[in-house]
């Protein structure tokens, strides 16, 4: 317990870009019981990071677990994350293992 | 197996 997953990775996104730019689906009580990633737009501030990839799975945003949150309010934690100014980074713990 | 199999898909939001 509390032990990181083995296959996790910490990923820094700098806020580079107007937006964002992931799509999600999952969330609790569906059949993707953690967000994941499916799709990274061009010029979006995750693309221009590099390191966040389609499939990943997003366990945690600035150290907040997604875990049992629901499709919309993992969405809303992962948007209040990029629209704080008390950041230009979201800090986003993924793994590839889902 | 079976209790995946009843769970919806989730919707897809863009951020």
């Amino acid at each position: 317990p509390g032990l990181l997953e083995p296959t996790s990775a910490l990923v820094r996104v700098a806020k580079s870009a107007t937006t964002l730019g992931i799509a999600i689906e999952g969330g609790a009580n569906t059949r993707q019981p953690l967000p994941r990633i499916v799709t990274i737009q061009r010029g979006g501030s995750a693309h221009n990071c590099g390191q966040l990839k389609v499939g990943q799975v997003i366990l945690e945003v600035n150290g907040v677990s997604l875990r049992g949150r629901e499709h919309r309010e993992a969405a809303r934690i992962i948007a209040e994350a990029f629209k704080t100014k008390e950041r230009d980074h979201v800090d986003f713990l993924v793994t590839e293992f889902n | 197996r079976e209790k995946r199999l009843t769970l919806p898909p989730s919707e897809i939001t863009l951020l």
